[in-house]
């Protein structure tokens, strides 16, 4: 869940 | 999306086109690391994966193709077109990215992953993530011992490098302002650090390439 945060960064 | 991430975006893009604009109107590719950019290629093919499986919005798939397609373009120009393909002195550019980049970055992602998610939690794709951020923290480092060793910096260098740079430190206001404006937002500190690393590793170049803007003369690096 954390991760997904940082995912819909480049 | 905030306004310091799309200029952080924007700032990465610009860069990019600076530097394809330089090669083909300089048609050389004296100061150049290729060597970065196959670094920057790693890190978006290992970190992109995601392309295949999840969509987050128009906007960032076409960025991340983008990222990927003139990457690759980069590195086709200098590598095997003429004439600036004769003029890349690859004993100037010989990091070894391997030993020094690749390997190191694939064993401490591996340590972390398996140490964050555990063996159940294992995946390959996370494990890639990872990788990248630890990869993309170190690929500019090629290109500033190629800089130091040109040490003169040829003004569409020089600007291709400030873009790349202000693209990172525009990611750091990017963290900052998420962290107080959005609603379930958690820290992920892998990400921090490997961006304050990557942004700290251009507040050399950044000093010179103030002084020499200032100063409107030549821009030399110091021995």
């Amino acid at each position: 869940k954390e991760k997904e945060l940082f995912k819909d960064e480049l | 999306m905030n306004i310091f991430r799309l200029a952080g975006d924007m700032s990465h893009v610009f860069s990019i086109l600076v530097l394809l604009l330089r090669l083909r109107v300089a048609k050389n590719a004296q100061g150049i690391s290729v060597r970065t950019h196959e670094l920057f290629l790693i890190v978006f093919l290992t970190r992109y994966l995601d392309l295949f499986t999840t969509f987050y919005s128009l906007y960032n798939s076409i960025m991340k193709i983008l990222y990927i397609v003139s990457t690759a373009s980069i590195i086709y120009t200098i590598k095997f077109q003429e004439p600036i393909k004769s003029t890349y002195d690859k004993s100037q550019d010989s990091f070894l990215y391997w030993q020094f980049a690749v390997a190191p970055c694939a064993v401490l992602a591996s340590v972390t992953h398996l140490i964050g998610s555990g063996i159940s939690g294992f995946s390959f794709i996370e494990l890639l993530w990872t990788f990248s951020i630890y990869l993309e923290s170190i690929a500019i480092l090629p290109q500033l011992i190629v800089l130091q060793r040109y040490r003169e910096v040829e003004n569409l260098t020089g600007n291709y490098i400030f873009f790349m740079g202000a693209y990172r430190f525009l990611y750091i206001l990017n963290w900052i302002y998420r962290a107080n404006f959005e609603a379930h937002y958690q820290h992920h500190w892998v990400v921090y650090i490997c961006g304050v690393l990557q942004t700290l590793l251009y507040v050399d170049f950044f000093y010179y390439y103030f002084k020499s803007k200032k100063s409107g003369g030549r821009f030399t690096l110091p021995t």
